[in-house]
């Protein structure tokens, strides 16, 4: 059996929220561990990867490996019936047909029930613990998400290059050009609001803006994303919840 | 001239 108990609803709706734009059907892995969930978009060039670890809830169990699968677009539906600040539990039997969401509002002892059904999603599980880098960023989740939207209105390419002390976005197209560029800093009283680099090796990369709007919308689940970039695999953009994280897996664009 | 690489090629299936 599987009882996930979420302090606030808020966070798991902001969680769904952050991917259900780009990927429709997801299973929901529930373990010992938490549960965690991967999908690809439809046009296989973006992949979502979930952990939300047992600490995050405030109550958690499960008894065996369960999977939940969820139509988000209908998922949704149901999150939004919660109030963000209420209780919200996650019920499921050992082999389920549907799942049972719970909405709890302590305060004035209201609770709502609605029973979501499940279904059989087939997908492929990709293997992706052993990616190496050569930069590293980790920047404010708001700058990057008003960079993308910013140079996305001139194409649909934006450059990431990441040298030694400069992180420069840029984008070019049919109306003209931009770029941004952003060095490291450190704010000791803010420190969500400072901006670091790693780097082994400088990167130049070309990625598509409709993907990098999808990514984004995880702005919301934390005040810092970090980026992990290589010439050669797919870009890994992160957010973290309070124990987890949100994780896209993006392929770049590559000169033909 | 750009072309757009897919994730799959990238990671093996589990």
């Amino acid at each position: 059996m599987l009882e996930a108990k979420f302090t606030e609803a808020g966070l798991f709706k902001r969680i769904i929220d952050s991917f259900r734009d780009c990927v429709q059907l997801i299973n929901f892995n529930c373990s010992e561990k938490g549960i965690a969930a991967q999908a690809v978009d439809d046009s296989r060039v973006l992949l979502v990867s979930l952990s939300i670890n047992v600490e995050a809830f405030e109550e958690f169990r499960a008894d065996r490996n369960i999977v939940l699968g969820c139509d988000l677009t209908n998922l949704s539906k149901i999150l939004r019936c919660g109030n963000n600040s209420d209780n919200l539990t996650l019920i499921a039997e050992d082999s389920p047909d549907s799942i049972l969401i719970l909405f709890e509002d302590t305060k004035r002892d209201r609770v709502s029930e609605y029973s979501l059904k499940l279904m059989e999603i087939e997908t492929d599980f990709l293997e992706i613990s052993d990616m190496k880098y050569e930069s590293y960023i980790t920047m404010p989740s708001a700058d990057f998400a008003k960079t993308v939207r910013d140079l996305s209105q001139l194409s649909d390419s934006i450059n990431i290059l990441v040298t030694k002390d400069t992180i420069k976005f840029a984008a070019e197209g049919d109306i003209g050009s931009g770029s941004i560029v952003v060095k490291p800093f450190t704010d000791l009283d803010h420190p969500e609001n400072s901006i670091k680099v790693t780097i082994e090796k400088p990167v130049d990369l070309r990625f598509g803006a409709k993907y990098l709007n999808d990514i984004i919308k995880g702005a919301s689940l934390s005040d810092t994303i970090t980026i992990k970039l290589s010439e050669e695999a797919p870009a890994l953009f992160q957010f973290d919840i309070s124990s987890g994280n949100l994780q896209f897996y993006l392929a770049p664009k590559f000169d033909e | 001239k750009y072309k757009q690489a897919s994730i799959a090629s990238f990671f093996k299936k589990r």
